[in-house]
């Protein structure tokens, strides 16, 4: 299986999952559209403050490993926050609530936000 | 990234996807896994968006991250997004933002935007063909009515192809992984030949939410990058969503 052509039959009966392939449920939260964008993350961001910045750790050591000077992480803590904040509304205002909470440098969580679209090269 | 929609025999939508990100980024030699996947799945949050106390659509997201990737609003219509890889990529549009030219969405964003405001499928299948995107992609969208499913084909300026689901032609499902689907995948990437595979093992008769995971939990349609698991029923406006893993013998991606 770790070559192609495909050789693993049809599964059948995992639903409901269990088993080695099965990690948990994703938790439930409720985001209030009418709060102000600055503070709908907040109890998100509280319960996964750690997880968040574990992810971001792992792409900064990832970067270090081509950049050991640390130029890139540099000019993302520096530059993005300038370069993008004409992100559209309500997405900047979100974006910066979610920093403030996460206590997490504001380019970080615009680079993780825009993470997906870099990778589409 | 693997996306289904299937039409049961009594019209009823099923749209489910498995969301696979991570390659090249760091390799857990340790625990035989990409570190940003693995990084991912403990920030995977359900999230019921509400407004006036009235829940106005229901997403899976990473926490932290504004944007959507998948989502169904209730009783209307269902989306997915698959990354589509392309040399006019999203770091040309990243670039032409960056140089003032704005005139191009964000893909997360659109998709936030369109489940939050549109009102119909037409009207959502409408904001995905027309929008220019920072960078290209596949949208999967599903509707609540028989025969409305399409796979939207996006260039960052242009739409190349809306695939739409052909119940008289047989068709009672799309496919679609990180591929036009009007071209055959990478050999070595071919999670499309398997999926459909299954899919016609099931047939329409026995499509549900269950036989569905079946699919998506078949390897390498499983693999080492997937994350979750995302199953969506329209009618019933019901999103469920499973972290996956994948143990070893697994297929990189």
């Amino acid at each position: 299986q770790d070559v192609p052509p495909f050789t693993e039959d049809c599964r059948s009966g995992t639903y409901p999952p269990t088993g080695p392939t099965f990690k948990g449920n994703a938790s439930w939260y409720i985001v209030n559209l009418d709060l102000p964008p600055e503070e709908r993350w907040n109890s998100i961001i509280k319960d996964k403050k750690v997880e968040l910045f574990n992810l971001i750790q792992v792409i900064k050591d990832f970067i270090k490993v081509f950049d050991p000077a640390g130029k890139i992480i540099g000019l993302v803590d520096d530059e993005l926050p300038l370069i993008l904040d004409s992100l559209p509304s309500p997405f900047l205002e979100e974006i910066k609530g979610i920093a403030a909470v996460s206590e997490t440098p504001l380019g970080e969580i615009i680079f993780y936000n825009i993470f997906y679209e870099l990778f589409t090269v | 990234c693997t996306a289904i929609i299937a039409e049961d025999k009594t019209g009823r939508l099923f749209h489910a996807r498995n969301l696979d990100f991570g390659l090249f980024l760091g390799w857990d030699i340790k625990h035989s896994t990409w570190m940003v996947s693995q990084s991912l799945k403990p920030l995977t949050v359900n999230i019921d968006f509400q407004r006036n106390n009235r829940t106005i659509f229901k997403s899976v997201t990473f926490a932290g991250y504004v944007g959507m990737l998948t989502g169904v609003k209730p009783g209307i219509f269902t989306v997915t997004m698959n990354e589509r890889f392309n040399l006019d990529g999203g770091f040309v549009g990243i670039i032409e933002w960056i140089f003032g030219i704005r005139n191009s969405v964000w893909i997360g964003f659109l998709i936030r935007s369109v489940l939050e405001n549109a009102t119909s499928y037409e009207e959502a299948k409408n904001e995905l063909v027309e929008t220019k995107l920072i960078s290209p992609a596949y949208f999967m969208l599903g509707g609540n009515k028989s025969g409305e499913a399409c796979v939207i084909t996006r260039a960052r300026e242009t739409c190349l192809d809306i695939w739409e689901l052909d119940l008289k032609q047989g068709m009672w499902y799309l496919v679609e992984t990180n591929y036009d689907h009007w071209n055959k995948p990478l050999f070595v990437d071919d999670r499309r030949t398997p999926a459909m595979k299954c899919m016609n093992k099931i047939t329409q008769e026995k499509i549900s939410v269950p036989t569905i995971y079946d699919v998506l939990s078949t390897k390498p349609v499983l693999n080492k990058l997937t994350t979750f698991t995302a199953l969506m029923n329209v009618a019933e406006g019901t999103l469920e969503t499973y972290l996956r893993d994948c143990p070893n013998p697994c297929v990189p991606w």
